[in-house]
């Protein structure tokens, strides 16, 4: 059970790692400690702002969809005019 | 679409380039050759004329580099990142930087440096992100041959610079298709592993039971080696790969990669050279026969023995009564052919042999 749980934490948190310098890159979400709750909420407002743009089911959730998204080449420019 | 805020733009319409080092994947003339083909996309549509410079300080500056390049925005290694561009400015304004983890090519294999210029060139001139899957300023790459500027990329520029005094109208790639529109027809129809997916134009939608919108995205997106028009396709379940046929040509996809030795030519199924183009393609999974459409007769062929049944071709009109006599795509379901001509669907019944329900085409993207 403890191996097992291993490798499912690491793909969750590798997920979340691409997903966050995802955001940080082209949606402007800012870098550095904002506290555990604020972080979480501003994850998921800058999630919801991204599935907007890219005309996904806005859920504010890292889904399937979302992740294989974020994962696609594209040009490094912010979605987001900054 | 979308310019950067303030509407950045160039003050003069002349302006300058001056590419600073060259990609060791292309030739020299091949790197020069796809840079001033991504001017010449932008300035076909307005009054913007590119002149290169090989000394001093031009207004947009091009360079390959990897990783941190001097800007403090470093690129990420291969795919992911692949260039980046800066808004119209004096300084590092307008300059333009490629990715050198990246592989730069000049045809369908990724990345073609052509097409990636003339997106970040689109940021060079004031272009920001567009949201339209079809238009070049998609912030996700993909492969298209022809003139790459759509509709919303042009109204988008030449909002900003206005219209070229010196070109006729040019010939904008086509808008991605709305799934609502009322008149929507299909151009092919298949199921992949347990997927439906709708071709349309250079566009495909995914369906899937759990996802309530259906999701649009380019053929090219996902397939590069598949053309732009897709005629029919069919999934054959016990061998799980799905055909895609478009024109003389058919294409093996084993989910989302190419089954090698693929595209064959469609008369290898035992179709006459008189077919040129297959309008409709279904496998029956009760029987293992796939019925092929062409015009107003279809073929039956046996999947196992790898033949075309004898007593073929035969009439559409006769044996599926009451779908009219010519087919865009068609699905099978649990016992029922769904045929779609033009934005209609009819629901056949295959045991009963009969029309049990006429809808309209795009009823299955939930309109």
């Amino acid at each position: 059970a403890h191996t097992l749980a291993k490798p499912i934490a690491n793909e969750e948190k590798d997920k979340l790692l691409l997903a966050e310098k995802y955001l940080r890159r082209y949606y402007d979400m800012p870098a550095g400690l904002q506290g555990e709750r604020k972080a979480s909420d501003l994850m998921h407002q800058k999630i919801r702002e991204m599935q907007a743009f890219f005309r996904l089911e806005v859920t504010g959730k890292l889904d399937d969809n979302t992740l294989e998204v974020m994962e696609m080449a594209r040009c490094g420019v912010p979605d987001v005019a900054e | 679409y979308n310019h950067f805020p303030r509407d950045l733009k160039w003050k003069n319409t002349n302006v300058t380039f001056r590419i600073l080092n060259y990609t060791p994947d292309l030739r020299k003339a091949d790197v020069d050759k796809a840079v001033r083909n991504a001017f010449n996309v932008w300035s076909r549509v307005t009054p913007l004329r590119f002149k290169k410079l090989y000394e001093g300080n031009a207004d947009i500056m091009i360079s390959f580099g990897a990783k941190e390049h001097g800007d403090f925005n470093p690129f990420d290694g291969p795919e992911g990142l692949l260039a980046h561009a800066y808004p119209p400015g004096n300084g590092i304004g307008g300059d333009t930087h490629f990715d050198e983890d990246e592989t730069w090519t000049k045809d369908f294999h990724t990345f073609n440096l052509f097409l990636v210029a003339a997106h970040e060139f689109g940021h060079a001139l004031g272009m920001a992100h567009s949201s339209d899957p079809g238009s070049l300023m998609y912030p996700v790459y993909s492969y298209g041959k022809g003139y790459p500027l759509s509709e919303d990329d042009i109204k988008g520029i030449q909002s900003l610079y206005g219209e070229n005094p010196d070109h006729g109208r040019v010939k904008p790639k086509p808008d991605a298709p709305t799934k609502c529109d009322p008149e929507l027809s299909f151009d092919a129809i298949t199921e992949l592993r347990g997927e439906t997916i709708i071709f349309k134009d250079r566009f495909y939608w995914r369906l899937h039971p759990q996802m309530p919108e259906p999701e649009q995205t380019l053929i090219k997106s996902t397939w590069p080696e598949l053309p732009n028009q897709v005629d029919a396709a069919y999934e054959n379940p016990e061998k799980d790969i799905v055909i895609i046929f478009s024109g003389i040509q058919m294409w093996a996809l084993n989910g989302y990669n190419l089954v090698e030795g693929y595209p064959k030519y469609i008369h290898k199924l035992g179709l006459p050279k008189t077919v040129r183009k297959i309008d409709a393609a279904v496998n029956i999974r009760d029987t293992g026969k796939t019925l092929l459409f062409v015009d107003e007769e279809y073929w039956s062929y046996d999947e196992e023995k790898g033949t075309m049944d004898s007593g073929y071709p035969r009439s559409i009109e006769n044996d599926f009564p009451g779908i009219g006599d010519e087919v865009d795509a068609v699905a099978y379901h649990y016992g029922y052919l769904y045929f779609y001509h033009e934005h209609i669907q009819f629901e056949y019944s295959y045991s009963s042999r009969k029309v049990m329900r006429i809808m309209r085409a795009n009823s299955i993207l939930n309109c």
